[in-house]
């Protein structure tokens, strides 16, 4: 009566904390600008 | 342009597939027993980053049902907004009907990430969503024979396994040991010490212990963890510290005591090669402190644990891998 699922061991690239805090601010930042050129109502 | 070099190392995360909806939509998710929610990334998301995931299409399932209803979850390493649906959810042979689930608006910290969601496995009490958590759902609907589930993870990419509805005996050797829970509701145990080369380190007069699938490394409070890495001669780089790869096979391992037993964690389990040939200690400080001192055990103290989570029983059954 055990299921069993299998699981695949993914890699994570891991970052120090100030980089990854550069790379949510950058982010951040580029998704900012790419509101602003999406015309209104777009997805 | 300017550039930065970015220093980079491979930690890691176990994924299984699902599905949601009808007909069936697949995704990786995380099996994760230190949260109580499914989610995953749908087509109402305006982040930036679900796009390289796979999304959710509410509107092609003819099983999905609205509720109106937004929440949100913040993770150790992301956090995400979204709105609280119900669909089919199939996990291998499992059928969770009605299942509520969350469908993600906004979602950071999941940049590049090798996954879609998260299916939480966690307590009913620690959910977001205020819906019912699959494995409830699961145990509601009569779809497992006894209420418990079971973590093996390899240190191979594929082999790893979750079981639901019992313990195959063949993932783990010698006995499995049982640790009650300090209180139905979270997966959370009470440690005696941690220890290097029999002496005490951390978690002097004993301490709590969250067992977290979804964590990849093991976490305490900065000043405990310090201690340990002084203890290894660690030496810092960034917010990282690491010791040279050939001194690996010479480090002690770290001793987690629970009820009573010793499980010691070696140095080639704590410790991660990256590209340059630099061998990083995969211990993370805390940034929230708290009152009572608590240490995650992840992915790194479980790949050497057969796990059992026993809702029946509340209570944790751990044996060698």
């Amino acid at each position: 009566c055990i299921v069993n699922i299998p699981l695949t061991r993914v890699t994570i690239m891991r970052k120090t904390h100030s980089e990854k805090n550069m790379l949510n601010n950058f982010l951040k930042e580029h998704a900012y600008r790419l509101y602003q050129t999406s015309s209104p109502g777009s997805n | 342009i300017a550039t930065h070099p970015l220093r980079n190392f491979q930690d890691m995360v176990y994924v299984g597939n699902i599905t949601i909806g009808t007909p069936p939509q697949e995704f990786q998710v995380v099996f994760d027993t230190g949260s109580s929610d499914l989610w995953v990334p749908s087509i109402l998301c305006t982040s930036p980053n679900c796009s390289s995931h796979v999304m959710f299409r509410h509107n092609e399932s003819s099983t999905y049902r609205p509720i109106r209803q937004i929440f949100s979850i913040e993770y150790g390493r992301g956090r995400m907004k979204g709105v609280v649906g119900r669909d089919t959810v199939r996990i291998g042979d499992l059928v969770s009907t009605d299942q509520p689930f969350g469908l993600s608006v906004e979602q950071s910290g999941f940049e590049g990430m090798p996954f879609d969601g998260v299916l939480g496995l966690n307590y009913p009490n620690l959910s977001f969503t205020g819906g019912i958590p699959i494995f409830d759902n699961l145990k509601n609907q009569g779809a497992i024979s006894e209420p418990v589930f079971a973590f093996y993870l390899s240190n191979k990419p594929e082999g790893s396994v979750v079981m639901f509805g019992g313990v195959d005996k063949s993932y783990y050797q010698g006995a499995l040991n049982w640790v009650p829970l300090i209180q139905p509701g979270d997966w959370r145990v009470r440690m005696n010490r941690i220890s290097m080369e029999g002496q005490i380190v951390a978690c002097y007069g004993g301490c709590e212990a969250l067992v977290d699938t979804g964590e990849s490394s093991i976490i305490g409070p900065r000043r405990l963890v310090n201690k340990i890495l002084r203890f290894l001669g660690a030496k810092p780089r960034g917010s990282e510290h690491y010791v040279s790869c050939s001194a690996v096979n010479t480090l002690p391992s770290i001793d987690f005591t629970i009820n009573g037993i010793n499980y010691p964690v070696p140095a080639q389990a704590y410790t991660i090669k990256d590209s340059s040939g630099i061998c990083y200690i995969n211990l993370e400080a805390d940034p929230e402190s708290t009152s009572t001192e608590t240490w995650i055990v992840g992915v790194v103290f479980l790949r050497q644990y057969f796990s059992v989570y026993d809702r029946g029983n509340d209570r944790i059954g751990l044996a060698q891998a």
